[in-house]
This record gives structure tokens, sequence and C-alpha cells, in this order.
């Protein structure tokens, strides 16, 4: 940075990753046949395994997302890298969301946490 | 309080179980929580029955006709309580095995009852009172917003930014005081909860998610206490 002639360090410091997230896409299918032995993934035609293959790119640039942002947390490829966030809610989850305690819920007693 | 503490340690706490394609998460927070006080009454940890509870118990929230437990559809803890309460008790998980699917009759038979709930009631949503009520009366039922738990593979999960509406239904079987997180290199106070998609996700199963973090992903919102009657092991 030239400020009135005189050059000056920038103390902006350039951050770039050092992996490309490219080159980490390039095995993704190696990754996804890794997937599908691991947890004994099949599809029922071509059809159903393309489009499967194009969820489990999309969760795993979401995992990379979540690793960022949840950093003490190891995110990648589980058992659930093959189904969208939408399905996977549909499917694995069950907890009904309108739950409200009812007036009459007994409440746990106090305890001491002193000592 | 301790520190650290961990009922698996204390033999409280079954296998890891996998609840399969079926939202019957419910089912396997509300038994595991009965494992957990029928040991504390007993001594005698048995694996009790979840296909019971898909299968028979239909019990809705007095207040949301709405909200009643479904089988794979989904349903509460806490109505899950109210149903063996009511019924009678759960029965062992080999007398009435999981199938994972539900409308199908109802085969619960009363002689062959294993688990008896006496009481149960809802948690404070301070985290002390958890931790306390956590190791004197054993794993605890709640619910948790399962976002992140998609692309969990272990550590202590601390999202910076997560939903406290509740969607999935697990057992809180303990808590650390410093969960090493290998990529940071940083220590953080953690809950252990046991989670029901087999010993193959997470951390064999278990998801460790951070402590003192103001409710994170709903944690502390619905906890529920089981108590188990007690009665001589056979």
């Amino acid at each position: 940075v030239s400020i009135s002639g005189e050059v000056k360090n920038n103390p902006i410091k350039q951050v770039v990753r050092e992996e490309n997230d490219e080159q980490l896409l390039l095995n993704l299918d190696h990754q996804f046949t890794l997937f599908k032995s691991k947890y004994e993934k099949t599809y029922k035609n071509q059809a159903e395994h393309d489009h499967r293959f194009r969820v489990f790119k999309a969760n795993l640039r979401r995992a990379r997302r979540r690793q960022l942002l949840d950093p003490t947390a190891v995110h990648g490829v589980t058992q659930f890298s093959d189904v969208t966030p939408k399905e996977f809610s549909r499917k694995y989850l069950g907890l009904k969301r309108r739950f409200r305690l009812p007036n009459d819920t007994q409440q746990a007693a106090i305890l001491p946490t002193s000592e | 309080l301790p520190t650290d503490f961990d009922w698996r340690e204390h033999g409280a706490v079954t296998p890891v179980k996998n609840q399969g394609l079926c939202g019957s998460c419910w089912s396997f927070s509300a038994t595991g929580a009965l494992e957990g006080a029928h040991f504390l009454a007993t001594k005698e940890l048995v694996s009790l029955s979840e296909q019971q509870l898909i299968d028979c118990d239909h019990t809705c929230d007095p207040q949301d006709a709405k909200s009643c437990d479904s089988g794979c559809r989904g349903g509460l803890m806490n109505n899950a309580f109210e149903y063996t309460l009511k019924t009678g008790g759960l029965m062992k998980e080999q007398d009435y095995p999981y199938t994972g699917r539900d409308r199908s009759v109802c085969k619960f038979d009363k002689t062959m009852i294993a688990a008896k709930v006496s009481n149960f009631s809802v948690v404070s949503a301070d985290e002390d009172q958890i931790a306390a009520n956590l190791v004197q009366n054993g794993p605890l039922a709640i619910a948790i917003n399962a976002l992140w738990m998609q692309t969990y593979i272990g550590g202590v999960s601390c999202p910076y930014v997560c939903s406290k509406n509740q969607d999935h239904g697990v057992l809180l079987v303990g808590f650390g005081s410093a969960g090493y997180a290998p990529l940071r290199l940083e220590d953080k106070p953690y809950w252990i909860i046991k989670n029901s998609w087999g010993s193959m996700w997470g951390e064999k199963g278990y998801y460790k998610i951070c402590r003192g973090s103001q409710n994170i992903c709903g944690v502390d919102t619905m906890v529920s206490t089981v108590a188990a009657v007690h009665t001589t092991p056979q």
C-alpha cells in the first residue's frame, strides 16, 4: 500500500484456504462407493442412484459448512448422507412439534446443587 | 454436583438401539428413561419394549388433541409415561420385539410386565437442576433439535446457531467437564446423549452437546424424569 509515496505493510492479511474445495470434491465418486459399502446402501435403479449421489454431494458440502460453524465437533459422512434434510426429518425424527406441557404436569422437586 | 457423571459406568443404560426407518425416537427415549429408573429401583437392567408403545400407546396431550402418540409418525415421551402408568407397565424387549413398523395389532400381555412407572415429572430448565435430577433419578428423557445430528461424527457439538424447536426424542445419560474436540484442541463441558440410530452413528451411538450454552438446540426445555415401581428382581 502506498500512502504519500511511502510504502507500508498492508495491515489486512489475506487468508486463503490451503485445500482446494474442488480437489476435495474430485474423489466424491470414491467416497460415495465407500459410503454405499459401509452402510450397505442399494438403490432400485440408476436414476435413483444418480439422485442419491447428487444428494450425497450436497450433504458433503453441508457437512463442510457445518464444520466451520461447529468447530468443536466433527461433521462428515454419516448413514444419513444420501437423504435430504427434509427426508431426514420425515423419516428419522418423530417428536410431535405441537408439544405443550399440560397444566397438571407434575414438576420435579428442586434439588440442592451446592454440595 | 460431580463434575463428571455417566450412568453407563453404573450399569443403568442398555446397549444402543436402532429405530430404523421409523419416527419412533420418542418411544426409545421413554423406554431408556424407564430402563434406568427400573435399574435404580431393582438393580436389574432390563431392555424394555418400544414396539409396545408403538402398537398400543395412542395417548394424546391433554391440552392438544392433535398431539397423540402414533407409532412411526411420532409421539411424546410424557404421553408414553402416562400410557405406561395407566396400562400397568412395559414388557421386555425380548417378549415384544421391535419391528420398526406401526399400525400393527397391540400384543400387550399384562402378565408379562417387566417394569412399572410409579410417577413422572418435568424438570426445571435450569442446567444444574437437570444435572442434579440426572444424578439422583437416573437417565432423563429429553427433546432436542436434531438438525446438526445428520452430519455429526464425533466430538462436542456446539454450533454457533441452533434452533430450539425440538423434533427428536433422546436420552440424557451423563455429563462431562472437558470434552476434547480434536479439530480445535479445545475442551468443552458437555452432555452425553444416547441416541437411537444404531452404534454406527456418532460416538458409538452417542452424541455430545455442549453444556452451559443457554439451552442449545432446545436441550433444556423438555426434560422428564420417571420413577419406577420398586420390585424384587425375579
